[in-house]
């Protein structure tokens, strides 16, 4: 496996935060959590009616679901295996291949 | 040989490095490669200057790919423009004339380090691979490293987050070897060139404010065709304007500083997608999307060449 597959189960949320109030909240939650941010790059960018993308490790995929859910803050996964994402993206192939 | 290198798959540091010399030995007429630095762990810091070899005061272009080690379509598209470039020259009356008339300073890999970092251990490693004794984090975000309002709103000073600013401005070996470059040269260079991925926006600046810069009409009108080019593609929607309200304020960014420094074409490209594949956008798609950015960068080339 490539990166001796340490995405496998992880996951890429899209979040998206309606109100002022749901980007508190939701830089509250994320702020205490160890996520990757793809877009935009800090908690502190987070705006309303603009998309977050994070990467979000699998053992706390299930904990951001029930915080978001809890929260009723929009959100769906749109990578929900890390892995198999980058996997298919280069995978294995050899250097004759890539001439 | 050049002729059978695979433009649409991702290459590691290794390939790219040694494509670039291929790419000077089988076209020594257009393509010079030179060093114009080393970065925090040695590694040379390379660029093509692609262009007919004529009068020494010729204007430029500057190109860099891979300043966040993640976005591997930026290296995949500076690849791309060489190769469309040295390949069209000779039936394309339009590369032919910017070939001829201009210089491109093409870096395919300005983030070397993190480049090699995020195809060995960590897919996802964004900034430099400098250390800081006094922190255990690594890496300064080296699109916030640039003279120019540094560490400021929209960067952070906390040695462990993406945005790190660092701990002082060009303290990056990879940002000060190019402003270095860029500060010679500049009474030449007339755009810089950054690309990105992913939102699919064509920025220039102001990153660090929120206002309007002196010659709007100029750059407005240039990305305008430069997004209407790369639209005919393939239908690609970008979204342009200035940094600080297309996308959010951030201070020390490269875009800001050329600008500062005279440099009166300065874009950002944040390329494909908008978030269906994000940072792991498939080689699949790296056909049509450098097809499209080729487009919108040599309409860019084009304005410099007209008056505006």
């Amino acid at each position: 496996y490539l990166y001796n597959n340490r995405y496998a189960g992880d996951q890429v949320f899209r979040i998206t935060p309606n109100n002022y109030e749901e980007v508190q909240v939701l830089k509250q939650i994320l702020g205490h959590m160890k996520v990757d941010f793809w877009q935009p790059n800090s908690a502190s960018l987070i705006c309303h009616n603009a998309t977050v993308d994070v990467h979000v490790k699998h053992n706390d995929t299930h904990t951001l679901c029930a915080r978001l859910n809890q929260e009723r803050i929009a959100y769906r996964v749109f990578i929900s295996n890390l892995q198999k994402e980058i996997e298919k993206q280069t995978g294995y192939r050899s250097s004759r291949k890539r001439r | 040989s050049t002729a059978q290198y695979n433009y649409e798959v991702y290459h590691s540091l290794e390939e790219i490095q040694s494509w670039m010399f291929e790419m000077n030995r089988t076209h020594p007429k257009l393509v010079d490669v030179f060093s114009v630095g080393k970065s925090y762990e040695g590694r040379p810091l390379h660029v093509l200057q692609l262009g007919k070899r004529s009068h020494p005061q010729k204007k430029a272009v500057w190109i860099d790919c891979g300043v966040h080690a993640r976005e591997w379509i930026g290296p995949a598209f500076c690849q791309w423009f060489v190769k469309e470039a040295i390949n069209s020259y000779q039936y394309d009356s339009a590369m032919r004339r910017l070939l001829n008339h201009l210089n491109f300073y093409i870096m395919p890999v300005f983030n070397v380090d993190g480049y090699h970092f995020s195809w060995t251990k960590d897919r996802f490693w964004r900034k430099t691979r400098s250390k800081n004794h006094k922190f255990h984090c690594r890496g300064v975000d080296a699109n916030r490293n640039w003279k120019v309002k540094w560490c400021e709103e929209g960067a952070s000073s906390h040695p462990c987050d993406d945005t790190y600013c660092g701990p002082f401005p060009e303290s990056e070996p990879e940002v000060k070897a190019v402003a270095k470059f860029l500060r010679k040269r500049k009474k030449r260079v007339k755009a810089y060139i950054s690309i990105h991925a992913y939102a699919q926006m064509l920025l220039y600046p102001y990153s660090y404010k929120y206002a309007t810069i002196p010659n709007f009409n100029c750059v407005e009108s240039a990305a305008h065709n430069a997004v209407t080019a790369l639209y005919s593609a393939y239908g690609e929607r970008y979204r342009y304007g200035p940094a600080s309200t297309t996308l959010y304020v951030s201070s020390g960014s490269s875009i800001d500083w050329a600008y500062r420094n005279g440099i009166q074409y300065a874009f950002a490209f944040e390329l494909r997608d908008t978030g269906h594949f994000g940072f792991l956008l498939p080689e699949s798609l790296i056909n049509p999307t450098c097809t499209e950015t080729m487009k919108a960068v040599k309409a860019i080339a084009s304005s410099l060449l007209n008056k505006c």
